[in-house]
């Protein structure tokens, strides 16, 4: 299992990931 | 720029008032379709039929329906003076004897006063005339009244019609009898003819009024659901499902209800399809049948196909008209929010970037409660319950380039999250 903060990065960084996705059909 | 080429397609290139043009086919030609009915038959397959010809990927699915029957039936006031009254019976309604019932009324505003004045109630025709405050509080009186009458010992019940507007317009609806409690006659009748028994009561006037319902319940109907789809690409296995329901109440045209969206439903694959795209994931229109009596076909539905539930990425529904869009109720966990807080900023070119809470609707309710994330359409519906469920549910409150709008929302939606590389998170 990931430390609690690891998780919360990976997170963070997979709405940001999405976000750049979903805008790519603008 | 997928986003744009379909709502430019929808709103201002070949495909736009293209929704609007299929419902205005299609209710001209079956009429309204209630379950159990021939005209729903029909129906299904004029869908099957017409969504086949546009090159969509269509199979039904048997399920068994409600087949209950209006037959004939009026109501006429006879004491303190003649009038009749314009009713509709409420769906699963018992009859009354052929030469009806004639009895003495006792109006009442609510269940509270009914028990209070229950000695009062013993072999008269409770007339309810509950308040409009909304449709969700309201109802209850439409849906228990004929049970919590028959409890206290009236021989019928007329409910006031559950809308905040009227032109002497009664509105039917479904109504359920409790188990173990003596089941009687119920329709309801107009805001106008219900105030007006308050007024005369008001006055210490004796009412009288003669019902009579032909209405019966036949053995259940076979039905389908009518399931049309685009195959996902990469993963055709995983659904992202967008819905309306085909059946209607057996009055208007179920233009409104739900006719609208199960147009959009059927115009977001079109769309979709037009413009040459294939999502990852399977888009699939279901065009539920049995809706009015609580989701029969939905239910189901749910029941055969939860064992796919894990593949389940998004359940769509619009019930609530196909008016001027302002924006999707959405229900999901926070992870699955903040995407779809991406996906409706897409919708930016028609002004319905509201991500809301609450998504909603009897048809996708039993896969949001198992946790399945759930998207309605939120439309300007301030005027929905005015036509809901009475002669006034036409074409005539149906607007083309509102449906445009609907259609383009639904299609960027549904696209958008059946394309994303990962499936919404639970």
């Amino acid at each position: 299992a990931l430390p609690k903060n690891s998780r919360s990065n990976d997170t963070e960084r997979k709405a940001s990931h999405v976000a750049a996705e979903v805008a790519g059909y603008t | 720029d997928v986003a744009k080429q379909i709502i430019d397609l929808a709103v201002f290139g070949a495909a736009q008032n293209r929704s609007y043009r299929r419902l205005a086919d299609f209710t001209d030609t079956i009429g309204n379709r209630v379950s159990g009915s021939h005209n729903l038959e029909m129906a299904i397959k004029y869908m099957y039929t017409a969504m086949t010809q546009d090159g969509l990927d269509v199979h039904l699915e048997p399920v068994k329906i409600p087949h209950w029957v209006r037959g004939e039936e009026s109501a006429q006031m006879i004491v303190p003076r003649a009038k009749s009254f314009a009713i509709l019976g409420l769906g699963s309604s018992v009859g009354t004897p052929p030469e009806g019932i004639e009895a003495e009324v006792l109006v009442v505003e609510s269940f509270l006063e009914l028990r209070r004045r229950a000695s009062e109630a013993v072999g008269k025709i409770v007339v309810f005339n509950q308040p409009f405050v909304s449709y969700g509080l309201t109802v209850v009186y439409r849906a228990y009244g004929a049970s919590e009458a028959a409890k206290v010992g009236a021989v019928a019940s007329l409910i006031r019609s559950i809308t905040p507007f009227s032109i002497n317009s009664p509105h039917t609806g479904w109504q359920d009898y409790q188990d173990g409690v003596k089941r009687i006659p119920t329709a309801c009748i107009t805001v106008e003819d219900a105030e007006l028994m308050w007024r005369f009561a008001q006055r210490g006037q004796k009412i009288v009024v003669r019902l009579m319902m032909g209405a019966k319940t036949l053995p259940d109907a076979d039905s389908f659901n009518t399931v049309a789809e685009i195959k996902g690409w990469q993963h055709p296995e995983q659904v992202v499902l967008l819905s309306g329901h085909l059946d209607s109440w057996d009055v208007g045209q179920g233009a409104m209800d739900d006719g609208g969206g199960a147009m959009i439903s059927w115009e977001a694959l079109s769309l979709i399809k037009d413009l040459g795209l294939r999502p990852r994931r399977t888009l699939r229109a279901v065009l539920w049948t049995g809706e009015e009596q609580g989701g029969v076909g939905a239910q189901q539905y749910y029941n055969l196909h939860k064992v796919n539930m894990s593949n389940f990425d998004l359940v769509m529904e619009s019930d609530l008209g196909t008016f001027t869009p302002l924006g999707l109720q959405f229900t999901g966990s926070d992870a699955a929010r903040k995407v779809m807080e991406e996906v409706v900023k897409l919708l930016a070119p028609i002004n319905t970037t509201k991500l809301e809470t609450h998504g909603e609707g009897t048809d996708i309710s039993p896969w949001m409660q198992a946790g399945v994330p759930g998207a309605s359409l939120h439309v300007a519906d301030s005027r929905y319950f005015w036509f809901h469920h009475s002669e006034g549910d036409t074409m005539t409150v149906q607007d083309p380039q509102e449906m445009n709008l609907c259609s383009a929302l639904w299609a960027v939606v549904a696209y958008v999250v059946a394309d994303l590389q990962d499936m919404l998170q639970r």
